[in-house]
């Protein structure tokens, strides 16, 4: 997708990104899904399994082929091939795709999307995140965006799960008449952040 | 985190234009030294970029004759000091259709307070003219080079650093204070209140020496190299191989899916990949 279309730097271009490099997912088997899920919430927790998970699964890109791994990254990766050791390209792709979106993000942000996916309460943040980036428009420039109170829930403020994976973007934000500051350097961890949800959602509708 | 906030904080004072690179996380923040090395792969989005790796090697590691890194011009020092207090209340009231009632009430104070002595420090650009001018590619590539070459990741290196001077200690509190009531209606009154609060304090030791952000140029290696200081989106490291797994991997799979011919193709590829290995 990267390569081949034409990409407009906005949410409409974020979306269509996030589509074209998704979309294969919808092929996948719930006990597959469920497996993968399980996998990378533990990946998530484990900084050096989450790198070493990227690195195996770029070679294995290139080379078509995927040798073992021990522990989460391992687990992950078995998903991905089949018996003799070739990758399923139609899901290395998009877990790659998401695997570069996780590492553009924060430790702290990992540990809060391992929580999420433990709760399944990923679709309010994606909606909350994807609201922010859709108005906030050129990015570019810096803005104050309002947050719609509905995508809220009740406990908004420097504790929410959706508060400190915006603030750990490098977005500033306040609790009265809630709304984000937005500074164009926030830009990248952000569309990654919305791209991580999009993805680990679609895998919980799989599942 | 509070040490990714205070750093966020500094940068606001210090660096408006935002051409400076925050560390983020305090684990980090002795591995971005000037004249380090660090690794990039090219991003496979268009909306964000990998993070900056540090790779182990200082641009002295990669350059012969063999010395040691020139010394460094010094900024500063800057004092900040910032101190941060802020109290939120709120209350709630709610009449429930059969004559019921909750009520309550809820504050939310936060306090951030952080002072520190910092620098800068900078490669002056005439001594990456000279280095430039004077020093060549050692031969034969080091190994770790010659990995993130294959891998055809880009490689940086750290031009300039904003540091601690002293150990400095940094705290965050946050408080919270709730109270509530509510009374429900039916055969049995059920009432009750209840009120609780809660409190976090946070308190980080930055030593003296710390790295909190960073500004780095883009190396080119080819069969010189340089130092781009603008590098445009597309700039990369290494030239791209002429040859390689890709394009045939590309043929291979639009072949399959168009014909059916998967056998077939498979010994055609199998031979095609074998010519291009050689």
């Amino acid at each position: 997708a990267s390569t081949e279309c034409t990409v407009t730097e906005n949410f409409q271009g974020l979306q269509a990104e996030v589509e074209a490099s998704s979309r294969e997912l919808v092929r996948l088997e719930r006990d597959l899904s469920q497996h993968l899920l399980k996998d990378l919430g533990r990946v998530l927790l484990d900084q050096p399994a989450l790198q070493a998970l990227e690195e195996l699964l770029e070679e294995g890109l290139y080379c078509g082929r995927a040798e073992p791994l021990d522990g989460p990254a391992g687990a992950v990766l078995e998903c991905l091939v089949l018996p003799n050791r070739e990758l399923v390209q139609e899901l290395a792709v998009p877990i790659f795709y998401l695997l570069g979106a996780l590492t553009a993000l924060s430790e702290i942000q990992h540990t809060l999307l391992a929580e999420a996916l433990e709760t399944r309460t990923l679709s309010g943040q994606l909606e909350l995140v994807g609201s922010l980036l859709e108005k906030s428009v050129p990015w570019e420039k810096h803005s104050s965006v309002s947050l719609p109170p509905g995508l809220l829930g009740s406990s908004w403020g420097e504790e929410a799960p959706a508060w400190v994976l915006l603030e750990e973007c490098g977005l500033e934000l306040r609790v009265d008449a809630p709304h984000v500051c937005w500074d164009p350097k926030a830009q990248g961890p952000t569309c990654a952040l919305y791209a991580s949800l999009a993805l680990l959602s679609r895998l919980i509708q799989q599942s | 985190s509070a040490f990714v906030g205070v750093v966020r904080s500094v940068l606001r004072e210090l660096d408006h234009k935002g051409e400076l690179i925050p560390v983020d996380s305090l684990r980090n923040s002795t591995s971005f030294r000037p004249y380090c090395l660090l690794g990039r792969r090219p991003s496979s989005s268009w909306f964000w970029r990998p993070p900056y790796k540090c790779v182990n090697l200082s641009i002295k590691d990669i350059l012969e004759p063999d010395a040691p890194e020139p010394g460094l011009q010094c900024s500063g020092p800057f004092q900040f000091c910032d101190a941060v207090d802020g109290l939120m209340q709120g209350s709630v009231g709610l009449a429930t259709p059969g004559e019921g009632k909750i009520s309550g009430g809820a504050a939310v104070s936060g306090s951030s307070s952080a002072s520190m002595n910092m620098c800068t420090l900078h490669v002056d650009p005439n001594t990456w003219e000279a280095m430039h001018r004077e020093r060549r590619l050692r031969q034969p590539e080091h190994k770790i080079l010659q990995q993130l070459r294959s891998r055809g990741d880009n490689i940086y290196v750290v031009t300039e650093v904003l540091q601690t001077q002293k150990e400095m200690e940094v705290t965050r509190t946050h408080k919270q204070e709730g109270s509530g009531q509510f009374v429900l209606p039916g055969a049995m009154c059920v009432q009750g209140e209840g009120q609780g609060h809660r409190s976090q304090k946070k308190t980080i030791t930055i030593p003296s020496g710390s790295i909190l952000a960073f500004r780095v140029a883009q190396l080119v290696i080819d069969s010189d190299w340089d130092i781009i200081f603008f590098p445009e989106k597309k700039q990369r490291t290494f030239q791209p191989p002429t040859t390689g797994h890709s394009p045939i991997r590309g043929t291979r799979s639009w072949l399959q899916q168009s014909l059916g011919l998967s056998s077939i193709l498979e010994s055609i590829y199998n031979h095609l990949r074998f010519l291009t290995d050689g």
